[in-house]
């Protein structure tokens, strides 16, 4: 406070106890808001699958053990590691895919990012899971296509691309670090995944999408900090 | 730190819990079931100034002097948070995304007087 004034919290004191508790309730819902830089309470209409959270959020446990290094270990690679800073929030946002158009060759997958965050964070880090069922014995070639609409939504530019063998059946991780960079330094929030397959191979994508093995992505992202200028 | 009883004036910490099912939030906050906001209150009398929340250190004692000898500068004493700690949320955003992030400074742990 400054000199001569009252302490701002001695106002709450002032109220009646029900009219505090207003007060404090109001306080919590606004400070919550925006930290989480969200104008107003989300409506969620059709929330995810609880085995589908269920299955992103170990998957991601799973991964921060394998990522995890030693206390003291030198820092090696390009990708950035989750370290965090004093007074930086740091978010990790799970994006579950929306099926899309999908043919006998080809399944497009839509994950679409988080419009609240999109200005104000940066990407250090975001993976593709993807549950393979393997449809027969051998293996399974398969593309992965990263695909990003213009600024009008009416064509898509190829910003990585991948080919893998499957094998067997369970879980695979992609890195899609810098597509999903690119995606929110264009100020764009969809990303298109096309998984194409050999005619006739069969997809190797698991068809029910319903239950614990949706596909999705995993960011790491944290608050993007500010330009240090320097006056001499 | 002190937790506030019953009768208590002097700076202290009260408990506060927000119930998001109460406030009709626990639709989109998926965990924690509410958030612990706590919150400072209470005199601080002249002697209580950088009381008990702020480390003693050679410049706070200085500084008390100067405050004791000086009423009016004792006079703008705060009860205020000394400690917090962060308040990890997942909720789900406006795109059906799930987020987690810890907001920082958001549980007062602690109160204190300036």
């Amino acid at each position: 406070a400054a000199k001569g004034t009252r302490c701002p919290a001695c106002g709450l004191a002032a109220l009646a106890p029900s009219a505090q508790r207003d007060v404090l309730l109001a306080l919590a819902k606004q400070s919550i808001l925006s930290k989480l830089g969200l104008p107003d309470r989300p409506n969620t209409t059709q929330p995810m699958p609880r085995a589908a959270l269920l299955t992103a959020l170990h998957r991601l446990r799973v991964q921060h053990m394998d990522t995890a290094e030693p206390p003291g270990a030198p820092r090696g690679g390009s990708s950035p590691r989750l370290r965090p800073g004093r007074g930086l929030q740091q978010y990790e946002i799970l994006s579950f895919a929306e099926s899309g158009s999908s043919t006998s060759r080809s399944v497009l997958l839509h994950f679409r990012f988080t419009r609240d965050l999109s200005g104000s964070i940066e990407i250090l880090r975001a993976t593709l899971y993807l549950f393979w069922a393997v449809p027969g014995p051998g293996t399974h070639p398969v593309t992965i296509r990263l695909l990003q609409p213009d600024s009008a939504g009416l064509n898509t530019t190829v910003t990585g691309e991948s080919r893998l063998e499957v094998q067997k059946s369970g879980w695979t991780s992609l890195d899609v670090g810098q597509a999903v960079q690119q995606l929110f330094g264009h100020g764009s929030q969809r990303l298109t995944v096309e998984l194409e397959v050999p005619e006739a191979r069969g997809s190797p994508l698991l068809a029910d999408h319903s239950g614990s093995r949706w596909p999705f992505v995993a960011a790491q992202a944290r608050v993007r900090t500010p330009h240090r200028v320097r006056r001499r | 730190s002190i937790d506030c009883s019953g009768d208590s004036r002097t700076c202290c910490r009260k408990d506060f819990f927000v119930d998001f099912k109460e406030i009709g939030w626990e639709d989109w906050i998926i965990h924690p079931e509410g958030y612990h906001m706590n919150y400072c209150a209470g005199l601080c009398p002249r002697h209580m100034a950088a009381a008990p929340g702020l480390a003693a250190s050679f410049h706070t004692a200085v500084l008390n002097l100067i405050k004791a000898s000086n009423a009016e500068a004792a006079a703008d004493s705060c009860c205020v948070p000394t400690q917090r700690r962060p308040l990890s949320l997942l909720y789900y955003d406006r795109d059906g995304n799930i987020v987690k992030t810890d907001i920082p400074d958001m549980i007062v742990d602690a109160c204190g007087c300036t």
